[in-house]
């Protein structure tokens, strides 16, 4: 049991069975094998103590970073069927992933479920996710422009001005709405979103999202509140949690921008269900 | 009749700075939420007279069918809240499910939808058998639709179903496909499910 190999289709998920993590990507049609890392972290937000300029709902301002190592007893549970294979993995009490690779399509389904974020250390959390690769990107990453043409990115630079670098986590973030990708020569690693989050490559062969935080302090630039959403049952309140999918494709450099295109739009535009009953055999 | 006026609204609004970059306080957060729930109620109700219509042939008599169908759909479908899907099939009761493409190809996908028994079988509108697959829905979904669904919709608890049942469907340019879900003498094929240990934390 040292490799667990999942997926239906064209497309494989290689698990190593001593630590459960994610380890290798395949894709048997397009000869694709690149080993990837997929991986959770969080920023602790600045509470402002230090300069009085605390992370709020419009700043960003990371006050360091911490893994979070899945240190549950089950690392995996594997579920194989016809349509779809399913890996579960409980992060922590709080992050729970279900990654899905379905028989018919060419890319692996990640479904994060985030929250309650804890709160009861007083520090506000910022959480990321993260997909290591072995892409020499040289510093070059590419966002969507509010779902449309994909513009290059170039980490600590901007081409209209001189940069000071000032946060060099934060300074590095874009807006994702549709998706993110990085390639070298050989290879495009490609990740869309169903949901507007944030997202950067903070260093070669990486890129990262931020997919939920949960802050203490106002940043004074107006909200006048801190970003602290709660759902409230009756009188008992607790923080937000979300729910949400990305979804990852590696494919030969240059070939990777149909996919992002087309299935971006079958994200943004799904199945529409709709359900009614009917007795027996009567039915149209 | 029902219009998609309200979701307008509730859109237009939520084209505000504060709204797409959640800049705004909770209470405002709550109140774009809540218009964009309620437009989102108003078009489901346009979409289903719709269905109905189409369904029922009126488009060609150009008037509405005195015994319509009524279509609910099912926007907490994520958490596995689907009133709809709950329908006890014993009773020689068929679940139907349009599925409709709102893009400009074909495409295939696979629906999942939540069901209490195992004993199910869908078919298309041909009554040809679709592959199908049956999932359990973990602990950690059952707990957020209890939590969500109590707080968002204010219902008393009902049993979580126990199984996802996934199934392949496909659906034509800016047109639909119907499957029947209806009970079987035998299960559906049920996922094989198998669990890796962390030999460290299990010592």
């Amino acid at each position: 049991n040292d490799k667990i190999e999942v997926g239906p289709g064209n497309v494989k998920l290689v698990y190593s069975g001593n630590e459960g993590n994610l380890i290798q990507y395949i894709n048997s049609r397009s000869k694709v094998e690149q080993s990837v890392e997929q991986s959770y972290s969080y920023y602790y937000s600045d509470n402002g103590s230090a300069d009085l300029q605390a992370s709020g709902a419009y700043i960003f301002r990371p006050n360091g970073s911490h893994p979070i190592d899945p240190q549950q007893q089950v690392l995996l549970n594997v579920l194989r069927g016809p349509l779809v294979d399913e890996v579960h993995q409980r992060i922590n009490s709080w992050i729970y992933q279900v990654t899905r690779l379905y028989k018919g399509k060419d890319h692996a389904e990640f479904e994060f479920t985030i929250g309650p974020i804890p709160m009861d250390d007083g520090i506000g959390k910022e959480v990321v996710t993260q997909i290591k690769a072995t892409i020499q990107n040289k510093k070059k990453f590419y966002t969507d422009s509010s779902g449309r043409d994909f513009i290059e990115r170039i980490r600590d630079y901007r081409k209209d001005w001189k940069l000071e670098v000032n946060q060099p986590i934060a300074g590095n973030y874009y807006p994702i709405n549709l998706g993110i990708y990085m390639k070298d020569n050989d290879t495009e690693l490609s990740v869309l979103v169903d949901r507007s989050v944030g997202g950067s490559s903070i260093k070669d062969g990486e890129l990262e999202l931020m997919l939920h935080r949960r802050l203490h302090e106002d940043d004074s630039r107006g909200v006048a509140e801190a970003l602290n959403e709660t759902v409230c049952v009756f009188d008992e309140c607790t923080g937000l949690t979300v729910l949400g999918k990305y979804y990852l494709r590696i494919d030969p450099s240059g070939e990777g921008a149909k996919w992002r295109r087309s299935y971006g739009q079958e994200i943004y535009s799904p199945f529409l269900l709709a359900f009614t009953e009917q007795d027996g055999d009567n039915w149209a | 009749g029902a219009t998609t006026d309200s979701l307008a609204d509730a859109l237009a609004l939520a084209q505000h700075h504060d709204a797409i970059s959640g800049t705004s306080k909770q209470h405002v957060a709550s109140d774009y939420a809540k218009r964009l729930s309620i437009g989102y109620k108003e078009a489901e109700e346009v979409v289903s007279a719709s269905f109905a219509c189409i369904a029922e042939s009126c488009l060609k008599t150009g008037r509405p069918n005195p015994v319509v169908t009524k279509f609910q759909q099912c926007p907490l479908l994520n958490i596995s809240y689907c009133p709809p899907s709950e329908v006890d099939l014993s009773t020689r009761k068929n679940l139907v499910v349009v599925v409709y493409n709102p893009l400009g190809w074909k495409r295939e996908d696979v629906i999942r939808i939540p069901v209490y028994n195992e004993k199910v079988t869908v078919k298309d509108s041909e009554g040809k058998e679709v592959e199908s697959q049956l999932l359990p829905i973990q602990d950690a979904y059952k707990t957020l639709r209890n939590y969500y669904s109590v707080a968002y919709l204010g219902k008393s608890k009902k049993e979580a179903p126990n199984y996802w049942l996934a199934f392949s469907a496909s659906a034509p340019p800016l047109g639909y496909n119907t499957y029947i879900i209806s009970s079987a003498k035998q299960s559906a094929v049920s996922s094989e499910i198998k669990s890796f240990y962390n030999s460290e934390t299990a010592k």
